[in-house]
C-alpha cells in the first residue's frame, strides 16, 4: 500500500499548476524516500523533474516502489476541488494499481471529498541527467524572474541570456524592437528574495524560447527565489526549491546559431 | 535565426 498525507494541500495544488501545462502525462515514483516525476513535453524540447521527499508529508508509507501513470489535467482538477488548507492524502495500492485515491480533508474535519482517478499507461523511460559542472548559477527574485519572461515574450520568442562576472543580462528582439534587461550582481544581500547573485566561473551567452520559460515561471508561487543554471554545451536548468523537501527543476534546450 | 534543438543531444535517450 502507498498512502501520503500532506498537511498543505495548496503544496500539491501549486505542483500541479507547475507541471501540467508542460507534460500531459507523468510518471510519478514513489518509494521509501521520496515521490519523483520526471516527464517531457511533446517537442523533446523541454524536461521538467519534481521531487518530493517523505518528510514534507504529515505521514508517509510506501511498502514497495511504485509508479504511478497520472494524467496531469484528471489530477488538476480533483485538486481545484481542493483549498489551499486542506489536508490530502493520496492512495494507491502497490501491485500494479490501475487506480489513485485522493481524499481531501478540510482543515475544521467537517467535510471529506474522496476522488478516484484512473491511472495511464505511460511507456516513456526515465532519461539520465548527468550530473554538470556548470558555468554559471544565477540566484534571483522568482517573481522579478517571471516578470522579465514576460515582458520579453512581447519583443521576440527568443531570450539570448549573458553572465559575466558583475551581471546577468536578458536580451530580446523581433518586428516591435530590441530589449535588454541588465540584472547587477547584488553587493549586499540582505533580503535573499530580492538580491541577485551570480557566480560566474566563465561567461556563457546562450539562447533559449521564451514558450518554455514562461510555462516554467508557473512554478512562481512554489519559491520567492529561483536558481537559473547555465553552461555553454548544456541545457539551461530553472529550480524552484520546494521549502528543504523537495524541488521542481525544468531543463531546457538551447536554440542554436546555424 | 538560430535553430530550436531537442534534449537528445544532451540526455541519453535509453
Amino acid at each position: 500500500m502507498f498512502e501520503a498525507k500532506l498537511q498543505q494541500g495548496g503544496l500539491l495544488k501549486k505542483i500541479l499548476e507547475s507541471v501540467k501545462d508542460l507534460v500531459v502525462d507523468g510518471l510519478w515514483d514513489c518509494d521509501g524516500a521520496a515521490i519523483t516525476l520526471q516527464g517531457m513535453d511533446s517537442s523533446h524540447v523541454a524536461l521538467v523533474e519534481m521531487l518530493l521527499r517523505a518528510e514534507a508529508f504529515e505521514h508517509y508509507r510506501c511498502d514497495r516502489n511504485v509508479t504511478l501513470g497520472m494524467n496531469h489535467n484528471h489530477l488538476s482538477k480533483i485538486l481545484k476541488c481542493a483549498n489551499n488548507d486542506d489536508i490530502v492524502i493520496l492512495k494507491a495500492a502497490d501491485q500494479n494499481p490501475d487506480s489513485c485515491s485522493l481524499i481531501l480533508e478540510s482543515k475544521n474535519g467537517e467535510k471529506t471529498s474522496d476522488f478516484v482517478v484512473s491511472l495511464v499507461r505511460i511507456d516513456t523511460d526515465q532519461l539520465g541527467i548527468p550530473e554538470t559542472e556548470y558555468s554559471a548559477h544565477v540566484k534571483m527574485s522568482s517573481g522579478e524572474f517571471q516578470r522579465i519572461c514576460r515582458d520579453l515574450s512581447q519583443f521576440g520568442d527568443a531570450v539570448q541570456i549573458t553572465c559575466s562576472k558583475q551581471d546577468v543580462k536578458f536580451s530580446s528582439s523581433g518586428e516591435t524592437g530590441k530589449a535588454n534587461i541588465t540584472l547587477t550582481h547584488s553587493a549586499t544581500v540582505d533580503k535573499e528574495e530580492e538580491s541577485v547573485t551570480v557566480d560566474l566561473k566563465e561567461p556563457v551567452d546562450l539562447t533559449f524560447a521564451l514558450r518554455f520559460l514562461n510555462l516554467f515561471t508557473k512554478a512562481t508561487p512554489i519559491s520567492d527565489t529561483v536558481t537559473l543554471s547555465l553552461s555553454q554545451e548544456a541545457p539551461l536548468v530553472v529550480e524552484y526549491k520546494i521549502g528543504d523537501s523537495g524541488h521542481i527543476r525544468y531543463f531546457l534546450a538551447p536554440k542554436i546559431q546555424e | 535565426s538560430k535553430r530550436q534543438i531537442t534534449l537528445s543531444r544532451f540526455f541519453k535517450l535509453p
